[in-house]
């Protein structure tokens, strides 16, 4: 504060030349930055979501909802990468990291169900384990009934989407069309492409349940 | 915490923003564009020791207690945060997750001398 060459108030050091200052500064705050967040680099982002579809998404959120104490919330964007294996079934695939594959303990799935389809529309979701024996392949998570087209909040099991290591998670949707026909094609009920693509809303603690208490104690 | 001007001599709270344009990290943190770095500097001298904010903390305890059994002063006081408050951070993880989180103790709210 008193020019160059003076002394630093505080800590008695020489005070440095403004730009050095700022390129300090600026460096200090990313170090602070990446060790709040327990990164030692920043992200190198190789498949940003569409703009459309992370504006939508976050006004979908509860609007001013805080991340929970301890942990952070999530959104995931679904991408689509087998092709239906039936009429009425779709496979998305989200892609977490271990962290918050292992401590993820709320799970909703969001959709939208196209205004073209008839009545009420019966979704079955699976955990779609590709590399297990048939019989294990998938696991049932939930079922849900929905009467009206739009957006769809689908709460999933959490337990059932936890993995140990960093998580390509798949989940299959399979409907159930009134009368029980199932040669609707899938696009046709969910739109899973673009903007309106589904995305997983996750809850996760940041390192585990409890912590925060143990570090009070 | 006084207000702080650069001719400022004592310990007091130095307001800093930084823009994550300027670190040219806007393209994967999405919300805020930037934050308060903010932090303490100015001189502590002996009668302000313990002043304000640390002298309700335990650190003010044990303080009190090494004036009392010992010569004072003892070494030097030092300008120091005594209140931070957290950071909400709205950012893309490298597998294009937006993650929202809460990052604690990132912003300094009011400074003192230890």
């Amino acid at each position: 504060a008193q020019g160059a060459g003076s002394v630093c108030p505080s800590c008695g050091g020489p005070t440095l030349e403004p730009q050095a200052e700022r390129a300090l500064v600026l460096e200090l705050a990313k170090q602070q930055i990446l060790e709040g967040l327990h990164l030692t680099s920043r992200p190198r982002i190789t498949h940003p979501p569409p703009q459309a579809a992370l504006t939508r998404a976050l006004r979908r959120l509860q609007p001013g909802s805080v991340a929970p104490v301890n942990g952070e919330e999530v959104i995931s964007f679904a991408t689509i990468t087998e092709p239906s294996t039936s009429a009425c079934s779709s496979v998305l695939t989200f892609h977490l990291s271990t962290a918050q594959s292992r401590h993820l303990y709320h799970a909703r799935l969001w959709l939208r169900v196209l205004p073209t389809f008839p009545g009420t529309l019966s979704l079955r979701t699976f955990r779609w384990n590709p590399g297990r024996r048939r019989r294990e392949s998938r696991t049932l998570l939930a079922e849900h009934q929905m009467t009206t087209p739009g957006w769809h909040a689908l709460t999933l099991p959490s337990s059932g989407l936890r993995g140990e290591a960093s998580a390509v998670l798949k989940l299959q949707l399979v409907c159930r069309l009134p009368g029980g026909n199932a040669t609707a094609a899938p696009q046709w009920l969910v739109d899973t492409a673009g903007d309106e693509r589904p995305f997983l809303e996750l809850k996760i603690w940041s390192k585990g349940p409890g912590a925060g208490r143990t570090r009070r104690r | 915490t006084p207000t702080c001007e650069p001719e400022t001599p004592l310990c007091c709270r130095r307001d800093h923003y930084v823009d994550f344009r300027e670190l040219g990290w806007r393209d994967w943190i999405l919300q805020p564009e930037g934050y308060q770095l903010n932090y303490c500097s100015g001189q502590c001298p002996p009668h302000l020791a313990g002043s304000p904010g640390i002298a309700a903390s335990f650190h003010s305890a044990v303080f009190s207690l090494l004036k009392a059994n010992n010569p004072w002063p003892l070494g030097t006081s030092c300008c120091v945060p005594t209140a931070r408050r957290p950071l909400s951070l709205l950012y893309l993880d490298r597998d294009g997750n937006v993650v929202k989180t809460d990052v604690p103790d990132m912003v300094v709210e009011a400074c003192g001398c230890s």
